[in-house]
């Protein structure tokens, strides 16, 4: 079955499965440690031992040592956890930029990093909904948000400020040194994420293409507890073992899957006579009402303007639309077989409706045929098909005299009264 | 009682030579 359908064949919203729209995906990076092979110090904690510096070399030539940016985004193992690693540097801030191109419209529920090394003490996560023409905050993490990124820890969100980027202080800990967890939730604390289908503006806040994380400044030895530790460090670098970005493929409740095109771009398999990447549009010959996204209440498809099977071309009009009531505002565009009207179902002039035919029939619509001398005019009555007849003419075409009259010479007064 | 259908032949175009149909 069709999670698009109900049994019956009416329309109902549908969605894509939720996946982790980054797995398997290139994520590009300003720095991966191992060209040339470096050796870099991390700080292990067992137990309740001290912390001990064990040191090991990055070399991007040799597998079993290299830390490329593709460990960011494949198969998570907890038992064999593949970390991209920075190169090491020794100065801060210092920012590292990892970019994940999703390659259509996603809406996505939260944003998350597993670290191999000591989360980021400042951290920004900005999104493009524009194939990363332009870029926006999204989520910024640091113990010091209003120096590193001017901007108050834990701002209140409110109805009115729902599209704003928050700092916070949280997920900024030294502790633990590796496998710390950041994770954004994007509706998490929003006053309208409990009504996400009447919110344009959260729809709009999840809407992503891509996501860009920025690394600013890593834990410096001052923010270490012991002396002891500080001795332990010296080089700093980021290393990430997973990078995830949970939401669904965004259809507008009109999809229930994304598949790739013939050129291979991920898009929508649009239903509801929808169409576009995101089915962010009506197909043709169905603008009979504006263009809706879906709701859990009612699907909103789009509909097929009534031509009458006259015409292969609609448009719509707002107006026309508000004075039906919204239910209709379809316009047919060159209605064929004699038809007119904005759903072809009334005869053009000259023509007559045929009423031993339906309205859809191809001759529905007959010629008047009005007489060229006994007409007074070339357009008959569109029910009847009875022409205009002179003066003494009748027939439905007017090409005869009436009772009492005769045929004259004159094409102006065909018929004359017998005398 | 059906009366005959218009003569074209018969009519006299003479002054409504503007006035004649094609046919």
């Amino acid at each position: 079955p069709d999670p698009c359908y109900e049994e019956g064949g009416a329309a109902r919203r549908c969605v894509p499965e939720f996946i982790n729209a980054a797995f398997g995906k290139e994520v590009q990076v300003s720095s991966t440690c191992g060209r040339p092979p470096a050796r870099f110090c991390g700080i292990q904690e067992r137990d309740e031992r001290p912390a001990t510096r064990l040191c090991q070399v990055c070399d991007a030539s040799e597998p079993r040592k290299a830390h490329p940016a593709s460990y960011l985004t494949d198969l998570n193992s907890a038992h064999n956890l593949t970390c991209w690693q920075s190169e090491n540097f020794n100065h801060s801030p210092h920012n590292v930029t990892l970019t994940l191109s999703l390659g259509k419209k996603f809406e996505i529920t939260y944003v998350s990093l597993q670290f191999c090394s000591p989360r980021p003490e400042s951290l920004a996560v900005y999104k493009s909904m524009d194939y990363g023409k332009t870029w926006t905050p999204y989520q910024f993490y640091s113990s010091q948000c209003r120096k590193m990124f001017n901007r108050p820890n834990k701002a209140v969100i409110t109805k009115q400020n729902e599209q704003e980027a928050l700092c916070t202080d949280g997920h900024t800990d030294l502790y633990p040194l590796s496998g710390g967890l950041i994770a954004f939730s994007t509706l998490d604390g929003r006053p309208s994420g409990k009504d996400f289908d009447n919110s344009p503006v959260l729809q709009d806040w999840v809407t992503v293409t891509d996501i860009r994380i920025v690394f600013s400044r890593p834990h410096f030895p001052r923010d270490l507890a012991a002396k002891e530790e500080e001795s332990l460090t010296g080089t700093y670098y980021y290393a990430v073992g997973e990078f995830q970005v949970g939401g669904r493929c965004k259809c507008n409740g009109h999809a229930s899957r994304c598949v790739r095109d013939k050129d291979g771009k991920l898009v929508c398999d649009c239903k509801h006579n929808t169409e576009g990447p995101d089915c962010d549009r009506c197909k043709p010959f169905h603008y009979d009402r504006p263009w809706q996204r879906a709701s859990t209440r009612e699907a909103n498809e789009c509909l097929a303007c009534n031509c009458n099977l006259h015409a292969r071309r609609c448009r719509f009009n707002m107006e026309l639309f508000k004075l039906s009531g919204r239910r209709s505002g379809g316009v047919c565009l060159n209605c064929r077989h004699n038809t007119a009207g904005r759903h072809c179902h009334y005869c053009k002039e000259g023509f007559y409706r045929d009423l031993s035919k339906p309205i859809t029939h191809r001759r529905a619509c007959r010629a008047c045929d009005c007489h060229p001398v006994g007409a007074a005019g070339k357009t008959c009555n569109q029910t009847t098909g009875q022409c205009p007849c002179k003066d003494g003419v009748t027939g439905i075409t007017c090409n005869r005299c009436a009772k009492g009259y005769q045929q004259s010479r004159s094409p102006v007064a065909p018929c004359i009264k017998i005398p | 009682e059906v009366m005959p259908t218009l003569d074209m032949a018969l009519f006299d175009w003479t002054d409504y030579e503007d006035l004649k149909p094609d046919v």
